[in-house]
């Protein structure tokens, strides 16, 4: 272990709102290999949460890596976290380091 | 075949 070691840090984020209300660009085969969170609505679910920032790559949600899935793949993964009813919250590995 | 140096930019997908 070292200073230059990536560091992630796992966000809950509760479902406060009816959106989760976060932009992301990338996925597999693109510039942006994971998704980056671009954009964080006020008065969504992640931006009342508090611990989203813009710049972040989303490594995993709900445990499952987004590595190697491409834009929508990832885009639908998140957005079905969020929506279904089996928890009243989403998981985000995330880290500052692209 | 033209080689691809850099990878396409990702569209943006408001969640």
């Amino acid at each position: 272990p070292g200073l230059l070691e990536p560091t992630s840090t796992l966000v809950r984020v509760a479902k406060s709102a009816s959106t989760l209300g976060i932009a992301i660009e990338g996925g597999a085969n693109t510039r942006q290999p994971l998704p980056r969170i671009v954009t964080i609505q006020r008065g969504g679910s992640a931006h009342n949460c508090g611990q989203l920032r813009v710049g972040q790559v989303i490594l995993e949600v709900n445990g499952v890596s987004l590595r190697g899935r491409e834009h929508r793949d990832a885009a639908r993964l998140i957005a079905e976290a969020f929506k279904t009813n089996e928890r009243d919250h989403v998981d985000f590995l995330v880290t500052e380091f692209n | 075949r033209e080689k691809r140096l850099t990878l396409p930019p990702s569209e943006i997908t408001l969640l």
